[in-house]
């Protein structure tokens, strides 16, 4: 079963490492193409 | 006879890798703490700041915000939707204020 | 033979752990680094006096940044514990971390353009017993820079 698609990216401030915001960033560099 | 010696040879190497694993596990720790310990430094805190300035010159021209939060804020940036350019950021806070700040050049 | 099969497998898995664990340990190396450096450059910047009032953001924050062309809507929370940030345009987030690299604070140690001079800053800047971790990623990127020069070399003959 295909999982439902990711609708948001999360970041935690002193949390999250940065390769979330790298993600974020390419998520929004592809403009939400899959 | 050459098996048993490859097998041999195998066992030792990846007892070596073994060890070599758990001293890098102790490092990252150890020096996790370390920055740790230099971040709450009370010099080092007063003297841990950046200025608009150096902000503008790693990113010129563009317009620049900065957002200082308590540890554990959210930060949610929606999947913008294919071909629409709406792009989307929420902060949520739990434990205090979120300040941001914008850094402008011109 | 299956067995050596079996533990050429969990060695190769071993190394690749290693890998990302000695990368992650330098990830680390180069943080300290810069914070410390940023603390002695702001150290010695106030010489000559502190910086003028409202002009510094204190360590940690991230920074956004987006064309100037860009229209932003922000709608704030009462308690200024929720913000809603609308963009026309694409963004990027940092985090102060990339800032300072950027800001050269980390020596140029991830981009292999680290003078020996620098080299030596950046060892007195970690723990002793981590030192080889700097001098590794030094040499990492003075080795592929030796080789890409000799590759060009070679193909210039």
């Amino acid at each position: 079963t295909s999982l439902t698609p990711k609708t948001a990216l999360l970041y935690k401030f002193n949390r999250s490492p940065s390769e979330s915001l790298k993600e974020i960033n390419n998520m929004i560099k592809q403009g939400g193409q899959r | 006879k050459e098996v048993v010696e490859r097998l041999r040879y195998l066992e030792a190497e990846i007892e070596d890798l073994e060890l070599k694993e758990k001293e890098l596990d102790q490092q990252k720790l150890w020096l996790q703490q370390s920055i740790k310990n230099v971040k709450e430094d009370s010099t080092n805190k007063h003297f841990s700041y950046i200025t608009h300035e150096d902000i503008c010159d790693c990113f010129n021209g563009d317009t620049l915000l900065a957002i200082q939060a308590p540890a554990g804020t959210q930060l949610e940036v929606p999947l913008p939707h294919v071909g629409q350019k709406k792009y989307q950021i929420n902060l949520k806070s739990n434990s205090g204020p979120i300040h941001v700040l914008l850094i402008n050049k011109e | 033979a299956q067995e050596c099969q079996n533990l050429e497998v969990e060695k190769q898995q071993r190394i690749e752990r290693i890998k990302q664990k000695r990368s992650q340990l330098q990830e680390l190396l180069l943080q300290q680094i810069a914070f410390k450096n940023l603390v002695q450059r702001n150290q010695h910047k106030e010489i000559w006096g502190p910086p003028s009032v409202n002009s510094t953001i204190q360590l940690p924050f991230l920074v956004i940044n987006t064309s100037k062309r860009t229209v932003i809507d922000c709608s704030i929370s009462s308690d200024k514990f929720e913000y809603l940030f609308n963009f026309d345009n694409a963004f990027e987030i940092h985090d102060d971390t990339d800032l300072l690299k950027r800001m050269g604070m980390s020596l140029g140690l991830e981009t292999g353009k680290c003078s020996s001079e620098d080299l030596r800053t950046a060892k007195s800047l970690v723990p002793k017993a981590l030192e080889n971790y700097v001098t590794d990623m030094y040499t990492k990127h003075d080795l592929f820079l030796e080789s890409s020069q000799t590759h060009s070399a070679l193909d210039m003959a």
